[in-house]
């Protein structure tokens, strides 16, 4: 799977 | 972090203590919509599910309680607080609020990045953030007039916004696999609703007259 993009955004 | 981004949280946390000033320094919440107020404690309780799961920053951790604990504080402070309380406007804030909340949690099971109960409740907070600024908009519409502090409360909520829409487009040329398309169209969505407000509150500032909706 796609390696998951942390919510690194508020 | 950019400096759109890191603008548009500076942004969002002015437009949070600008709200606070105006509920202690006058101690009335006159012209402030509660529903929108509760719509905002259930974004970041139900944005913020990685709290104590996943740690970005410091400044994100942080951050993250200061908006959680901040928002319920104001929700707690305009239900609670007598002399407060008394200042609601409570028969203009009717906008039926608990529609917004389950047409938002009802399109997150449908359009979701990932079907967990942490990106769906993800997806469920950002569109909620959207759509929970019209109860205020409908309450300032019907109030007419609006007060310096409050103007410029959501005057500074709908910048953050916009702030962060400049962060999406700039991330989205400088990282190779920056796709956040949910947020970008919704956050699209919230800056337009205030559209019509910021084009009134130009008109008042540019004028130097007090800020008046049309009815």
């Amino acid at each position: 799977a796609k390696d998951e993009v942390a919510k690194d955004e508020l | 972090m950019n400096a759109f981004r890191l603008a548009g949280d500076i942004t969002h946390l002015i437009s949070i203590l600008v709200l606070l000033l105006k509920i202690y320094a006058t101690k009335s919440c006159s012209g402030i919509s509660l529903k929108t107020q509760e719509l905002y404690a259930v974004v970041f309780l139900a944005r913020y599910l990685d709290l104590f799961t996943d740690f970005i920053s410091v400044y994100n951790s942080v951050m993250k309680v200061v908006f959680i604990l901040s928002s319920v504080a104001i929700v707690w402070c305009m239900r609670r607080h007598r002399a407060v309380k008394r200042s609601y406007d409570k028969e203009l804030d009717t906008f039926r609020h608990y529609y917004l909340v389950g047409a938002c949690f009802v399109f997150a099971l449908l359009v979701h990045e990932k079907f967990t109960f942490q990106e769906v409740f993800w997806a469920f907070s950002i569109y909620l953030e959207a759509v929970a600024i019209i109860p205020q908009l409908v309450l300032l519409q019907r109030s007419g007039n609006v007060d310096n502090l409050t103007g410029q409360y959501v005057f500074f909520l709908g910048a953050y916004r916009a702030l962060y829409i400049l962060n999406w487009i700039y991330r989205y040329f400088t990282e190779a696999k920056f796709s956040r398309w949910i947020a970008c169209i919704s956050g699209l969505v919230q800056t337009a609703l205030y559209a019509d407000f910021f084009y009134y509150y130009f008109l008042s500032w540019k004028n130097n007259a007090k800020l008046n909706l049309p009815a």
